[in-house]
């Protein structure tokens, strides 16, 4: 037998995640982070956050639609993370890398949050 | 994006979850 692999199938089945989330499709979660509200599919964020994971792998909390994060998140770093589950693209620079290093780590996203601190130390050696 | 210089990153994304828990 062969196995024909479309290989882009991983990035486009991504984009439309993002064209979904961008048109309120089938997402099923809000995320409140210092007052700003976020929708997305828990799905993406269990599948790219350890933090996630955990909070709806908890029976109690998998039918939640409606979560608010520790007041300490930046919005903009969250906002930055949730562009990264749904693009794989991590938008940095010199002021918002250490914020998102931050709220990385909040979110239990170890490989984002090295790449930041690595992205840190090369900037101060520049 | 205009003006933004892309790094690859090769390595692993994102945490890998447990075939069961």
């Amino acid at each position: 037998d062969d196995c024909i692999q479309f290989t882009r199938h991983a990035g486009d089945v991504l984009l439309n995640f993002n064209r979904l989330r961008s048109r309120n499709i089938l997402t099923d979660v809000s995320i409140q982070v210092d007052g700003q509200l976020f929708r997305a599919h828990k799905a993406i964020l269990v599948a790219c956050s350890g933090f996630f994971y955990s909070v709806f792998m908890d029976p109690e909390n998998a039918s939640l639609s409606a979560i608010s994060l520790d007041p300490k998140v930046d919005p903009k770093a969250f906002s930055i993370l949730l562009d990264f589950m749904y693009t794989s693209c991590l938008n940095l620079n010199d002021t918002v890398v250490v914020t998102t290093l931050n709220t990385a780590i909040y979110l239990q996203m170890e490989h984002v949050a090295n790449t930041c601190h690595r992205f840190m130390k090369s900037r101060s050696v520049q | 994006y205009e003006g933004v210089n892309t790094i690859k990153e090769m390595g692993r994304s994102i945490h890998e979850i447990p075939r069961q828990d």
